[in-house]
């Protein structure tokens, strides 16, 4: 922030609090399957709340506060800046490596993923963007719109998009999650594992329930 | 099951070409299932029972009798000890993600070493990968975790017999939480504050003998054991450790970076950050460590959700999977492109990672800080998320995820766990917004 405000140059991993950007989204203005505009929302609020926290961690150390004591007063700010500006990384990196991906069966399911992970991030970040009115409320529905699409459209692709992961049932160590499906049986059979199975009757049955029912 | 076929049949990819992209290759999701194949064709490789019925201690036993079992059968496996990757996924299979008595001296012991040991120390390494010794790293303090800058222990140089004198001052001083500490590890690579001649130079790396190699007793001067039960991971020893005026030769401290010299001189290290390198290390594999803990979770949930019915949302077409409910789709689909997405963060944070490494090899540390800070906000992010998709996909699964059948209980323990390991989340938020603020 400091470097950003005195024009200093700036690494690629902090480059977008000096780009050029608009005053208003365009996430509902995007031609079909374009999400850049969802990333230039995450630049946005990571930009907005870093120049946030800095502008108000200056105006404490001014108001005579040491630079500690500035520090830990602004410090839900400072980290709210920093989450944000990791989910843009998390964000970027994501639309990175799915825009590598060669087989199209593939890279088509990983964009709806993409997709689904750009709305779903962003209006749970919204009110870093509604706060200054880059993102509307059309918007905003725009967005959930679009995530409720996605939901439908990655609905019969959700077991395989588990199963890609190939975890064998070994790994796994979950009867609920067991690959063939075949749960009821096999949690009736883990339950009979359990120690307490080992006899009928428990001897707290003898020690404390049945004098406690002649009382 | 029928369901499970329906489901298989509907997709619109090949799950092998996807699980190639998961995994980097074809070659390697090959050699994963190589390596699955010949778990099962093992049974001294198996528990012989759930892993969820046994004691703590039944735990660390079973575990500590398919690690060593596991590292024997390494050749007959057709497993190579230097290949990272295959060696990890044997583990999941064999060992799970509960933990080892190896567990620490394979991702934190070796690494340090490989790391911070000058060219006269190499003897350590070859100590440590011949599992000659056990090893594992100890620099959180009972009253002290992320904050380096106060830890209590004390190294201080003695010139007249070249040694360090190992202290721990106070209560809060005790080494706690690091992994196998307990009861496992032999040697330990210790962090504390080395001092010459009354000047404190802040935090260094010192390689510690704990226990006798025959005998497996505490060192003269050593105190040393279990922490106790933890929500989850208790088939690891997590131990404390004090020390008493416990003395180790001069070469015993890391010297790669920082040196000290017989007569007491102190060499700066290049860079205040290269100290770091173990945790940049760590952090680094814990981004697609999380992410598989997700998909672990999030596998288990949405199978599960495939075959559980439940209500009728057109009256008399008969109970629907739960998996068709809106709800359910929202709680864990995004879920699920979370951990696709921090998958593929952490491989390209880790093709970062070797880049920056080989420079520091070089004495190029220039990226170095800026790796530590993303990193940083990496950790705290992608574990926050973590543990909250693991969280619903627990109650995806209704009543049942709630049991230990699911597994759900120990992947959340184990992954929430990394909201506290290796710097406390706030601190690592603290540490970026600093980079942040100068930026």
């Amino acid at each position: 922030a400091n470097a950003a405000q005195s024009g200093e140059g700036l690494s690629s991993l902090v480059h977008y609090l000096v780009k050029p950007h608009e005053k208003h989204s365009l996430i509902d203005k995007e031609p079909n399957n374009d999400y850049s505009a969802h990333l230039l929302a995450f630049e946005w609020a990571a930009r907005r709340q870093v120049m946030k926290a800095y502008e108000r961690l200056l105006s404490l150390t001014s108001r005579g506060l040491s630079g500690e004591e500035a520090w830990n007063e602004n410090a839900v700010e400072l980290n709210r800046a920093a989450r944000l500006h990791t989910r843009l990384y998390i964000a970027q990196k994501f639309y990175d490596s799915v825009h590598t991906v060669v087989d199209a069966g593939c890279r088509a399911v990983l964009e709806d993923l993409l997709h689904l992970h750009l709305n779903y991030e962003l209006i749970d970040m919204a009110y870093y963007l509604l706060e200054d009115g880059y993102l509307s409320s059309q918007q905003l529905d725009h967005m959930k719109e679009d995530m409720y699409r996605l939901l439908v459209k990655l609905r019969p692709n959700a077991v395989s998009l588990v199963d890609s992961w190939d975890y064998s049932d070994r790994e796994l160590r979950s009867v609920l999650g067991r690959k063939d499906g075949h749960v009821y049986e096999h949690l009736y059979k883990w339950a009979q594992d359990s120690q307490l199975n080992r006899t009928q009757v428990l001897p707290s049955f003898e020690k404390y329930l049945k004098p406690m029912m002649k009382e | 099951h029928p369901d499970m076929a329906e489901e298989r049949r509907k997709a619109t990819f090949d799950t092998d070409e996807m699980a190639a992209v998961i995994w980097g290759s074809k070659k390697y999701m090959m050699r994963r299932r190589e390596i699955t194949k010949k778990v099962e064709e093992h049974p001294e490789l198996h528990d012989p029972y759930s892993q969820a019925f046994m004691t703590r201690e039944e735990g660390v036993e079973n575990a500590a009798r398919k690690a060593t079992t596991m590292i024997r059968m390494l050749d007959e496996l057709g497993v190579d000890p230097l290949q990272f990757e295959d060696v990890f996924h044997l583990t999941n299979e064999v060992i799970g993600i509960a933990g080892h008595p190896l567990a620490l001296h394979a991702v934190m012991f070796i690494p340090t070493l490989q790391a911070q040991c000058s060219d006269e120390q190499q003897h350590w390494i070859d100590l440590a990968y011949n599992r000659r010794i056990i090893g594992t790293y100890a620099q959180t303090e009972m009253g002290h975790g992320t904050n380096l800058k106060k830890l209590e222990t004390t190294a201080t140089y003695d010139p007249k017999t070249q040694e360090f004198v190992l202290h721990s001052p106070t209560r809060t001083s005790m080494k706690w939480w690091p992994g196998n500490l307990g009861k496992s590890s032999n040697h330990a690579v210790v962090v504390a504050n080395l001092v010459i001649n009354g000047e404190n130079y802040g935090p260094h790396n010192f390689i510690v003998q704990l226990r006798d190699l025959e005998t497996h007793q505490p060192m003269k001067g050593i105190t040393v054991g279990d922490i106790g039960p933890k929500l989850a991971y208790n088939d690891t020893d997590n131990g404390f450790l004090s020390f008493d005026h416990y003395r180790i030769p001069r070469l015993n401290m890391l010297m790669k970076h920082a040196r000290v010299a017989p007569d007491g001189s102190y060499t700066r290290p290049p860079h205040a950050k290269v100290g770091y390198s173990a945790m940049v290390y760590v952090r680094t594999h814990m981004i697609t460590h999380q992410a598989m803990f997700a998909a672990y979770a999030l596998t288990t949930a949405v199978r599960y959700s495939a075959v559980r019915r439940q209500g009728e949302i057109k009256p008399g077409c008969g109970e629907v999977k739960i998996l068709d409910y809106q709800t359910q789709q929202h709680r864990l689909l995004p879920q699920l492109a979370r951990a696709y997405a921090f998958m593929f963060t952490g491989r390209a944070v880790k093709s970062v990672h070797a880049r920056v490494d080989k420079d520091v090899a070089k004495g190029k540390v220039d990226e170095m800080a800026e790796l530590h800070y993303i990193l940083s906000g990496l950790k705290a992010v992608v574990t926050h998320l973590t543990g909250e998709a693991i969280e619903q996909a627990r109650m995806s699964c209704g009543g049942h995820g709630y049991s230990k059948a699911s597994n759900i209980f120990e992947i959340y323990g184990v992954a929430i766990g990394g909201c506290t390991y290796e710097g406390e989340n706030m601190v690592m938020l603290q540490q970026l917004a600093k980079y942040l603020m100068r930026a």
